[in-house]
């Protein structure tokens, strides 16, 4: 049965998609079975990936109940790793479910015929707060949160640990944090050891050992349609990436 | 009669609220009467400039037709520059709107009142291309499109083009776009370098002269309440908003 995480934070740029793209791969090399879910209808983690952003059946229309999900799911060449794409109809998707029955539950659904052939289940979020990042929230087990060592980064936090207590309330008891990840970390500044610093002082307990530091590999593996560990596996992007899973592995028992 | 200039791209984390900020802080500087209209519901505009994000009226509750929108303009203390201060309440507006009469209205009928009294209107958007934005980009005379320099924030591009179309021919015959604006520029990387030659290809003749380097200066001024010009005013981050608003001065008649 798979542990699905959800990768969530209502600031944009933080490092979201290239999380959920590179967290995947590397549970994947280490021999976990996992399915990528891109629920951005900006679509970077199907670039990312190298697939096309373009399909003409995508997570919209799984969600829409136009197809079902298994018919969506593709493997793009990363060893472990499925993914189901998104395109842009997917931006319709936050006001066409505004009206529908169960509108929080939908993504929930889709998943739970396919929890028994992986063991993660990893989703991406828009910079969100809207039903796309609510049905990602109810269908998880967990919410990894990456935040940018940054002030604008920070005054966020609140509101999102807000809102995922109101999920757990109303939809999903099971939802607990998985972490906070920080991201773009440049310890040549003062403001992100000072942001750090702050966070170990108010979620102390809920921060990843791991950090992931800035490293311009990372933001040139998409342009390649590749995860940072099959553009440059040497580079500290990489490497960071790798703890990550351990850690994450190591948090559950899967 | 002021111009009203929407800060927008559905991409996040790509400077939207940094060049909100200190453009507006740079146009009032020059003598400008400039309203900066916070209308993301993360309030990084409002807390960016040393306001409160718990204000009990804000550009919700005008939205909503609780109050005028004078009503709820602050100075913040910047030369030349007011206020209209968001709050957290926002994120509901999105499903709110949802189902009401001329949603994509309600803000250019709001400013209407105000127009007279400014040289120029700011508007800082959400990274979401959902009826926040539309509002906006219905309100506006033109549209800057804040870029940075990777892969991702390219993609999104196309996506963004096509919506200003889509509320030209629907909403606002008048709306131009004034420019793109390239954003956290780091000369070090090729990254930066290729998708500023990409853009000038794609986009030749939109693009503005000014380009806004990385600088860590913009990225501390937040955490004082000021823009960076209150900042440090020294540092290539303010010169750089400095000559952007110049820029837009040349563009316009006002
Ligand atoms: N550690 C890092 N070092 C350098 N660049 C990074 C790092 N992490 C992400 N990036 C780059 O920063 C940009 C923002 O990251 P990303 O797109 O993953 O964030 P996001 O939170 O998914 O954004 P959005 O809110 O738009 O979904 C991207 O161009 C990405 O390539
Ligand atoms: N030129 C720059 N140099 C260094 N840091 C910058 C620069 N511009 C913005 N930043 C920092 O990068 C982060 C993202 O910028 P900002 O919040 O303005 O983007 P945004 O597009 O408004 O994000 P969102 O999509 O969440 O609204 C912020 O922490 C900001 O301080
Ligand atoms: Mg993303
Ligand atoms: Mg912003």
């Amino acid at each position: 049965q798979a542990r699905v995480i959800a990768i969530a934070n209502q600031k944009g740029g933080v490092g979201k998609t290239t999380t959920a793209i590179n967290l995947a791969a590397a549970l994947g090399i280490a021999g976990k079975r996992t399915l990528l879910v891109d629920f951005d209808p900006q679509g970077n983690a199907t670039s990312g990936c190298g697939l096309s952003t373009a399909s003409e059946q995508s997570i919209y229309h799984a969600i829409m109940g136009e197809c079902s999900l298994s018919s969506i799911v593709v493997n793009p060449g990363i060893r472990g790793v499925d993914i189901c794409p998104s395109t842009q109809d997917l931006y319709g998707a936050e006001l066409e479910l505004a009206t529908v029955e169960n509108r929080e539950d939908r993504l929930r659904e889709l998943l739970y015929t396919l929890r028994k052939g992986y063991h993660y289940i990893v989703i991406d979020c828009p910079p969100s707060l809207g039903l796309l990042t609510i049905n990602a929230l109810t269908a998880a087990d967990s919410v990894l949160i990456p935040l940018q060592c940054e002030y604008y980064a920070m005054e966020g936090l609140a509101h999102l640990s807000e809102t995922v207590r109101r999920v757990r309330d109303a939809f999903n008891p099971g939802l607990s944090v998985e972490g906070i990840l920080l991201t773009m970390f440049d310890k040549r500044t003062n403001l992100s050891r000072e942001v750090a610093q702050e966070l170990q002082h108010h979620y102390s307990g809920q921060i990843f050992q791991t950090v992931i530091p800035r490293n311009v590999r990372l933001s040139e593996a998409p342009s390649f349609g590749k995860p940072v560990l099959y553009y440059d596996v040497r580079s500290i992007g990489a490497q960071s990436y790798l703890a990550l899973a351990s850690e994450v592995m190591n948090h559950g028992s899967t």
